[in-house]
C-alpha cells in the first residue's frame, strides 16, 4: 500500500483549516522554507500510526502536537489535532476489505487519543495489527528523520554491525 | 543467528555495492567484517572508492563523501525489509548538486513500484521530483501547495 | 568569576540579539540562565522568535531555524573574542535560500574590517563572495582556480 | 592580521606541485564538489599554525597528512607535506619587524615536523608565542568545522553554560 492522501487538522503548525496532501505513487519532493512546516507532515504520519513518543515528533508532550494558535492570524488554540492518512491498498496487503484504507487518529489536550479505521473507531492495538501486516509502523526503516544521515556519517563500525543485527 | 546474520550481511553488502555505484557513477563499496570467523566479536567497516581515487575506510572520506555511502547504506537496508512508501528527511543537505541528481535519478528508477516523499532544499531534487509540494507559512500557521506535476511515465 | 562570567554573558547576549535579528531580517532571540542567583547551578536556554512566529525555546524550532540560531551564537561568540580572520566551513547547509542570503549580507557588512573565508556548496553564497575560488580534484588530485573578483568595495 | 596567501605542497589531497590560495581581507568564498578538497585547506591552515592532534585534521597520523600519491595521475607518495600561511601584519600585531609575516610547516613520513618564520627554522613554541600576541592559534574560535553547527543545534542548557564559560 502507498500514501493516496495525508490531511492535517490543529496538528503542530497547521491550523484549524483541514490541509490536504494528495499524493501518488512514484517520487513526490516536498520543499519550502526553514521553519515552514516540512517536518511537521513527516511527524504527523509518524502520529497517525500510532507514534507513542511525542519527543520522535518533537514535542515535549501530546498537548504540544496540537495547533497553540496564532495571534497574528486570529487563530485560537485548537481543542484537538487531527492527522487522516489515506492509503491504497489494492494490492490487498492489509487485511481490510476496501481498495482504499483510511486511518485517522486524533489527540485531545488531556493527552486521549482516538483511532479510526475507514471512519469507524478502533483500538490502537488493533489498528497497529493491521498495518503491521503491511510492514507498515511507525519505527519501521522507512521514515528516515532529519538529521539520520548526518549522524550515520559518524558512526563506528561496532554501531554499524548493530544496525543490521537489529533488522534480523 | 549467525547464518540469519551472514545472510543478511551478503544480501545488504550487494545492495551496497549497487546502490553505491549508481549514487557515484561508477564508484566501488563493500562492507568488511572486522572479524569474519566471529561476527558478533568485531564491527563492519565500509571500503570506498569513488570515481578516479584510491579506495579507503569511509572514515577517510570527507563529508559530504561520507554522506553519500551512508545514503547509499540507508538505501541497500531498505532492501532487506522492504516498504512500498518512504520518507526522507533532508536526506541530501552535504551532496553536492552532481550526487543530488544522482540520487534523484535512483528514486526516479524505482518510482515505478515504491512511492518516494522526499523532503528536500536542494534545487536539483525538486527540479526531477514527478509532483512538488511547496511548504508555507504565513503568521505562524502552515499550508501546501502543489507546484508540479509532471507525467509519471517520463 | 561570577561576574567576570555575568559581564561575558551579558555581551554574548546583546550580540546574539544583533546577529539573529539580522540574519532573520527582524526576529528576535536572547539567552536566559536557568538559575539567575546561582549562574553555575544551571545552564542558560535560547529563547528564539522568528518573523511573525510566537518566542520558543529554541529546542522546539525546525532543524533549519537551529541551524540559524547556532550561527547566530557562534557570531556572538566572535565578538567577545575578536580574530581578524575567521574560516567557517559549510555552516550553511541546513540554512534555506532566505536564510543563507541574510548570512551573506551580514558577512559583507563586516567584510571591510574582518576577513570571512567562507567553505559553501551554496549558490546563494557564492553569489554574493567578493572572491571566488573553486576546488577540483583530477584523478585523485586537488587543485584550485580562481572564479571571480567582484571590487571589494562594492 | 589576515590571511594573504595559503601554499599547499603535498598536503593530503594535494599533490607534488605547489597550488596557491591568494586572499583578500574581505569575504572570500570556497566552494567546489564533494571530496575535491575544500576542508583539506581548512585542515592546511590548523597544521600551519602548529595542530598537534592528528585526528583534528581527519587524519590517523601525521604520515596519513601527506599525499598518497595516485596511480592515475602518474604521481609517487610525497616525501613530505608543506603548508605556508602569508599573513598581512601591517597593523603590527604580530611582534616581527616585516609587514608580511610567513609561517610555514613541514612534516616527513617519521612524523617530524619543521616550522619556519619568514623563511628561517623556528621551534614550535616560539612562533605559537609569535602567533597568539595576535591572538591567532589552531584552537582560538575563529576556525570553524565541518558540522560544528549542526552539533550546536542539539546541545542542553548546561552545555551551552559551559561553552561561555570556558572562553573567559
Ligand atoms: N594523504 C592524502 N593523500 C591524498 N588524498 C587524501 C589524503 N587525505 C585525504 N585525502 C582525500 O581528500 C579528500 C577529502 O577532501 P575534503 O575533505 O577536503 O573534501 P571537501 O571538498 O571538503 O568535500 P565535502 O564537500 O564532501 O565536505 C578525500 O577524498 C580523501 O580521500
Ligand atoms: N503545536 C504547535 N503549534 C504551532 N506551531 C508549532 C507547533 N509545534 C511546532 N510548531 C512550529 O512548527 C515549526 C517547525 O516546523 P518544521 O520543523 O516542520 O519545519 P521545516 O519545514 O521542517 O523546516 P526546516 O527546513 O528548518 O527543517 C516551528 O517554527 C515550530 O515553532
Ligand atoms: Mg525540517
Ligand atoms: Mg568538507
Amino acid at each position: 500500500p502507498y500514501i493516496k492522501k495525508i490531511e492535517l487538522k490543529g496538528f503542530k503548525s497547521f491550523g484549524p483549516q483541514t490541509v490536504k496532501v494528495v499524493l501518488d505513487k512514484g517520487f513526490t519532493a516536498i520543499t519550502g522554507p526553514n521553519g515552514s512546516g516540512k517536518t511537521n507532515i513527516m511527524d504527523a504520519c509518524l502520529f497517525a500510526l500510532g507514534e507513542l513518543s511525542t519527543r520522535r515528533m518533537r514535542a515535549e508532550n501530546a498537548a504540544k502536537l496540537i495547533f497553540h494558535g496564532s495571534e497574528k492570524a486570529g487563530l485560537e488554540k485548537a481543542k484537538m489535532a487531527k492527522v487522516v492518512i489515506q492509503f491504497d491498498n489494492s494490492d490487498g496487503a492489509m487485511p481490510v476489505d476496501t481498495t482504499t484504507v483510511t486511518v485517522s487518529r486524533e489527540v485531545y489536550r488531556n493527552g486521549q487519543s482516538v483511532y479510526r479505521l475507514n471512519g469507524r473507531r478502533i483500538s490502537r492495538v488493533h489498528i497497529l495489527e493491521i498495518l503491521s501486516m503491511a510492514a507498515i509502523s511507525s519505527t519501521s526503516q522507512n521514515i528516515i528523520p532529519q538529521g539520520t544521515i548526518t549522524r550515520l556519517t559518524d558512526i563506528n563500525p561496532m554501531e554499524r554491525r548493530k544496525i543490521i543485527e537489529d533488522l534480523i | 543467528k549467525r547464518r540469519v546474520f551472514m545472510d543478511a550481511f551478503d544480501k545488504i553488502n550487494q545492495q551496497l555495492k549497487n546502490y553505491f555505484s549508481k549514487l557515484t557513477g561508477g564508484g566501488f563499496a563493500f562492507l568488511q567484517l572486522e572479524n569474519p570467523d566471529e561476527p558478533f566479536q568485531g564491527g563492519i567497516d565500509m571500503i570506498v572508492q569513488f570515481p578516479n581515487k584510491p579506495s579507503i575506510v569511509v572514515s577517510g572520506a570527507s563529508g559530504g563523501e561520507r554522506s553519500v555511502a551512508a545514503v547509499a547504506f540507508i538505501f541497500a537496508l531498505k532492501d532487506f525489509t522492504p516498504s512500498s512508501f518512504y520518507i526522507l528527511d533532508e536526506v541530501d543537505a552535504h551532496l553536492d548538486a552532481f550526487h543530488v541528481s544522482k540520487l534523484a535519478d535512483v528514486l526516479l528508477e524505482e518510482a515505478g513500484k515504491i512511492q518516494f516523499i522526499v523532503i528536500t532544499l536542494k534545487p536539483e531534487m525538486v527540479n526531477k521530483a514527478q509532483k512538488v509540494y511547496g511548504v508555507y507559512e504565513r503568521n505562524g500557521v502552515s499550508s501546501v501547495i502543489s507546484a508540479k506535476f509532471l507525467e509519471a511515465t517520463s
